[in-house]
């Protein structure tokens, strides 16, 4: 559905575009009857090992947070 | 719960941006809020300065990584005037912090919010309806590969990596799927956006979640 994009300049690392096609193969493969599943494919990350994308991309710290305190549902008694 | 509701709509949600080799997804999603939060106040939509927030908000890596929760931490505390981005343009590396004098225009946030909704992923489909889209921290590893489609599976709560913006979900189908704003470009996934199962937490969707007040 899109362009094969282009690896950056300068860089040509068919080994991690190798290994995305081969990941890609795998994550498509595994729920295929699923409704409006997700699709996997060649993008503009497809040059880039997960290591290497992790490190660039996914870099936001988590914090712990507290649990959303929403209003509590009681039964209304018997009334008239 | 309408059945769908995406804050798009309303137009307060400005365009996809891309952070490029930038780790800068934390500062990303923080200023996207902030835009929908001044546009929901009535002001014009209008992209604010990224790279401000990257260069100055103190607890944080800039482009190396950061907190949402600190940036809006740091921006409440301190009103920080977030200024636009035609001012401070996004350069994709950290910078030395600009200061713009007090009577310079700017927008500045009155506080945030910040909940864990795992379990409670409709009372946060309601917080979004009143509160304007909402920062979440999820686990991005996949998202590599995403072409389109809904994400259910291959990712996981308690991995969280990468911050994004949901502005809004769709329940008219099946499955039901938040509407989450990334920053890579809007070449990647759908227009810049990806879809993600509502219910199951997936990628730990509903763990760190923010709304900005003005």
């Amino acid at each position: 559905q899109t362009a094969t994009p282009t690896p950056p300049r300068g860089r040509h690392p068919p080994a991690a575009f190798r290994e995305s096609l081969n990941r890609h193969r795998y994550l498509n493969s595994l729920f295929p009857r699923e409704n409006s599943t997700a699709v996997y494919g060649i993008n503009q990350f497809s040059y880039l090992f997960p290591e290497e994308f992790k490190a660039i991309y996914l870099r936001s710290r988590a914090s712990r947070f507290p649990r959303y305190p929403a209003d509590v549902q009681k039964a209304i008694p018997n009334v008239s | 719960l309408p059945l769908r509701f995406d804050w798009r709509d309303k137009h307060v949600v400005t365009q996809v941006r891309n952070q490029q080799a930038c780790g800068g997804c934390w500062a990303f999603s923080v200023v996207a809020a902030a835009e929908s939060a001044r546009a929901r106040a009535g002001q014009p939509l209008e992209a604010l300065s990224v790279q401000q927030v990257i260069d100055c908000s103190y607890d944080n890596y800039g482009c190396s990584g950061g907190s949402t929760l600190s940036a809006l931490n740091w921006l409440s505390k301190m009103q920080v005037k977030l200024v636009s981005d035609l001012e401070y343009p996004f350069t994709a590396q950290n910078g030395l912090c600009r200061y713009f004098p007090a009577s310079h225009s700017g927008f500045s946030i009155k506080g945030y919010s910040a909940y864990n909704f795992s379990d409670q992923e409709d009372e946060m489909a309601k917080v979004l309806l009143t509160s304007g889209p909402l920062i979440v921290i999820v686990d991005a590893v996949s998202w590599q590969d995403y072409l389109g489609g809904i994400i259910q599976h291959h990712c996981s709560s308690g991995e969280a990596n990468h911050a994004v913006l949901v502005t809004g979900f769709d329940r008219t189908g099946s499955p039901p799927y938040w509407i989450v704003r990334n920053s890579w470009g809007s070449s990647w996934g759908v227009d810049g956006y990806a879809h993600v199962k509502m219910g199951g937490n997936v990628c730990g969707i509903a763990d760190s979640v923010s709304a900005v007040f003005v």
